[in-house]
C-alpha cells in the first residue's frame, strides 16, 4: 500500500490512498482502501490520514476517522496516531502505519509493524524513515 | 500556513534488499508531491502526484508490483479524499489500471458516487479516456516469486507481508 497526505497554502487537506491489498488475497477481496474512514479520511477542520497495513484490522476501528477524532478531541497528530494504533493492537491485534496532517501544517508518520517507508517535505526540508525511531 | 506533504509505501517487514529502493521511492514522491505544493497546486493535486509516482515504482505494493490475489491476478484499491468539501472517490478490485489513484479521483469529480468496482469501475475508466495496460505490465518478478511462496500449505500471507509486532 502507498498513500499521501498534504496541506496547501491555503490551509486545505486531502489524501490519496492505493493498493495492491493483501498477499494471496480471495478474489473480490476489498480491504479498508477504498473505504471513507478506514482507508483514509480528509476534513479540513481537523486534518487527514492515509493508513497502511491490515486491512481488516483497519476497518474494524475505522482507523483512519478514529484518529482525527483523538486530535478532535485536542491530541497531536502523533498522540492521536499513536493510541489508534494501541486501540487497534488492543482489539484486534492489528498491525499498521500512518501518515496524518493537521490543518496548521503539523505532521506524523507512525506504525506499529515493524518498519514503513515514510518522507515528510516541509520548509524546504526532506524527512524521511524506515524503522522506528527514524 | 507552511505547506506540507508526508508519503508512506507501506507497512510491515521491508527486505534488507528492498529497503533503500523503498526510501529513495518515498523520498522522491515527496519531493515531487511537495514541489506542486510550493508553486501554489491544491493539497488534491499533491497527494495525487505523489501515489502515482509510488504507483508506478515497482519497488512498492500498488500500480506496478501488486501483490497478486490467489489465482495469480491483480486487483487493485484507491482512494482518494479532499478535505475541502468532504469529496471522495473510490475504486476497488480494479484490474488492468495503471494509476488507480487518478482512476479514484475521476469517480469524484466526475461521478454522483464515491465507489466504483470491478468491471463497472473498468467500463468507466474506459468511457472517461483511461487506457488499460495488460496485466503483465503491472506484475513484477518479486509479486510472482512472493505469491508462489504462499501458496504452500501451512503460508501466513498476512504474516509474511506485515512481519510481527514491531
Amino acid at each position: 500500500t502507498v498513500g499521501a497526505v498534504a496541506v496547501d497554502s491555503e490551509g486545505n487537506v486531502a489524501c490519496a490512498t492505493s493498493t495492491g491489498g493483501m498477499l494471496n488475497k480471495m478474489e473480490g477481496r476489498v480491504g479498508d482502501t477504498p473505504c471513507v474512514g478506514c482507508g483514509g479520511y480528509a476534513d479540513n477542520l481537523l486534518g487527514a490520514v492515509s493508513p497502511t497495513g491490515h486491512g481488516e484490522a483497519i476497518m474494524k476501528v475505522t482507523l483512519s476517522r478514529l484518529i482525527l477524532f483523538y486530535m478532535e478531541q485536542g491530541k497531536t497528530a502523533a498522540d492521536a496516531s499513536d493510541q489508534a494504533l494501541a486501540y487497534m493492537w488492543e482489539r484486534v491485534q492489528g498491525l499498521a502505519g500512518v501518515v496524518v496532517v493537521d490543518p496548521r501544517g503539523g505532521w506524523a508518520a507512525r506504525f506499529n509493524s515493524l518498519q514503513m517507508a515514510w518522507a515528510a517535505a516541509q520548509n524546504g526540508q526532506l524527512h524521511y524513515g524506515l524503522g522506528k525511531g527514524e | 500556513m507552511l505547506p506540507v506533504l508526508v508519503v508512506h509505501g507501506g507497512a510491515g517487514n521491508v527486505p534488507r534488499q528492498r529497503a533503500e529502493l523503498s526510501c529513495a521511492g518515498v523520498r522522491e514522491a515527496a519531493r515531487a508531491g511537495y514541489a506542486l505544493l510550493q508553486s501554489g497546486r491544491s493539497a488534491m493535486d499533491a497527494v495525487v502526484e505523489a501515489v502515482t509516482l509510488l504507483e508506478n515504482n515497482p519497488a512498492f505494493n500498488a500500480g506496478c508490483g501488486s501483490v497478486l490475489n490467489e489465482h495469480g491476478g491483480v486487483e487493485m484499491d484507491a482512494l482518494v479524499m479532499d478535505g475541502r468539501t468532504l469529496a471522495s472517490g473510490a475504486v476497488s478490485a480494479v484490474r488492468r489500471i495503471a494509476n488507480p489513484v487518478q482512476l479514484a479521483r475521476l469517480v469524484m469529480e466526475k461521478t454522483q458516487h464515491l465507489c466504483l468496482t470491478a468491471e463497472g469501475a473498468s467500463k468507466f475508466a474506459r468511457a472517461v479516456g483511461v487506457p488499460e495496460v495488460p496485466e503483465e505490465t503491472l506484475i513484477t518478478d518479486y509479486a510472482r516469486k512472493r505469491w508462489q511462496r504462499n501458496l504452500q500449505p501451512g503460508s501466513n500471507p498476512v504474516e509474511c507481508q506485515m512481519g510481527k509486532m514491531g
